[in-house]
């Protein structure tokens, strides 16, 4: 994975592929687990960095929910590369991996994402059939269980917002529902999309605050500096309802209902010149900076059991 | 596989509720078959909408009627992505000789 070209996108067989040298490298490190298959019967691969103890809290992050969001996946390549440099030269994350474990599902949305790259660029839902509709797909991220099917999701199949027949119908979406349920013991879950540069907590279903909004906030506002401080990216933070707009039956929402206090979802680059196109040679900056928010935000939820 | 000739990525920023109505109108106008990049959220935010060729003087001429402005933030989206295209082969191609 040293000579893995970073600053490219890649395809779904070259991600696999490297997941399997990450893993081969440091097997003591990294495991890959499948939590499932998804409508085309992908396997939906999830990266375990442990050093080791059992059930241990852990910290999960997903990228490429929405396929067309490139930088996502790219940006959880190059996080997934940099937990294991971090580790061995013990720094960064390294004091983390000692008590809290990390997942990472860099191909989320795996059926989507390989119609990206064969069909059409723009995709950005699921590949389920719809009974009764010639359109296809479902918003995964519109398919979660808090205020399903409320406002702010369409039940439209032929959308970009369909929120699909009923919760968890997708996959995509059951599969992580399992595993966090199963695992019992997830502190932080971010789910990481583009672009508009901003950091959302919840709720995007409802204007009731968070009861843990204050925290939040202020554990935004300390995630968005870091981020700024690198290449000076301007960052917009709050709840998903009052920074953009009504969202039902975001997974944010779901994992925060389940008591996962430290739920955030982000937006990455960019503002007003390419948007789903970022160029390639964006991503490792892209993914530097987002992974200085994601340090605070893993580093707070270490520091702060519940 | 889809091409994306002529499509372009229109970027409008409502700045009084009337202009949010006429942008939010978009949205029901299914035969045009725009796709929201950055749906509308309120007035000073930015809406990003990816136009098909053949509806671009359709989107166009209803922005202008209602005198919204508006700039274009991708001139051909096929463009970028055939540059996106070739620095992915170049990569693969790299990686291959290594």
């Amino acid at each position: 994975t040293d000579t893995f070209n970073y600053e490219a996108y890649h395809t779904i067989d070259e991600i696999y592929s490297f997941m399997d040298m990450l893993v081969a490298e440091n097997p003591n490190l990294v495991s890959k687990l499948e939590i499932g298959r998804s409508t085309e019967n992908r396997p939906l691969y999830v990266l375990k960095f442990s050093t080791g103890g059992t059930n241990r809290p852990a910290i999960w992050i997903d990228t490429g929910i929405h396929s067309r969001e490139w930088v996502t996946q790219a940006s959880g390549v190059w996080f997934a590369k940099k937990i294991v440099q971090d580790h061995a030269n013990n720094e960064g994350v390294a004091s983390i991996l000692e008590t809290m474990d990390i997942f990472l599902e860099i191909v989320t949305n795996p059926d989507g994402f390989v119609f990206t790259h064969t069909k059409n660029r723009m995709w950005r839902k699921t590949r389920s059939k719809n009974s009764g509709s010639i359109c296809v797909g479902v918003d995964p991220n519109r398919n979660w269980d808090a205020g399903f099917g409320d406002a702010g999701a369409s039940g439209n199949p032929c959308t970009e917002t369909y929120h699909g027949p009923y919760p968890n119908s997708e996959p995509e979406v059951k599969s992580i529902v399992d595993f966090v349920k199963s695992h019992g013991n997830i502190k932080a879950f971010v789910s990481i999309h583009s672009y508009s540069q901003l950091l959302l907590y919840p709720y995007g279903y409802t204007e009731t605050p968070a009861p843990d909004e204050q925290e939040l906030h202020e554990l935004s506002a300390k995630a968005v500096a870091a981020l700024t401080s690198l290449y000076g990216t301007k960052y917009k933070y709050g709840s998903i309802i009052t920074t953009i707009y009504r969202a039902s039956g975001s997974t944010v929402d779901w994992t925060y209902n389940q008591g996962i206090k430290y739920s955030f979802t982000f937006e990455l680059r960019d503002t007003g010149r390419y948007g789903f196109l970022l160029p390639a040679k964006q991503i490792v900056p892209t993914a530097e900076e987002t992974w200085l928010a994601l340090k605070v935000i893993m580093e707070h939820a270490r520091d702060h059991p519940y | 596989t889809e091409t994306f000739v002529g499509h372009q990525v229109l970027r409008v920023t409502p700045q009084s509720d009337e202009e949010l109505q006429k942008v939010q109108e978009l949205q029901d106008l299914e035969h045009l078959q725009l796709d929201f990049w950055l749906a509308p959220r309120g007035l000073g935010l930015p809406v990003d909408i990816r136009v098909p060729f053949p509806s671009l003087q359709a989107v166009k001429a209803h922005l202008e009627a209602s005198g919204v402005s508006y700039s274009i933030m991708i001139e051909d989206v096929q463009a970028l992505l055939d540059v996106e295209q070739m620095e992915m082969l170049r990569s693969s191609r790299r990686l291959s000789l290594n």
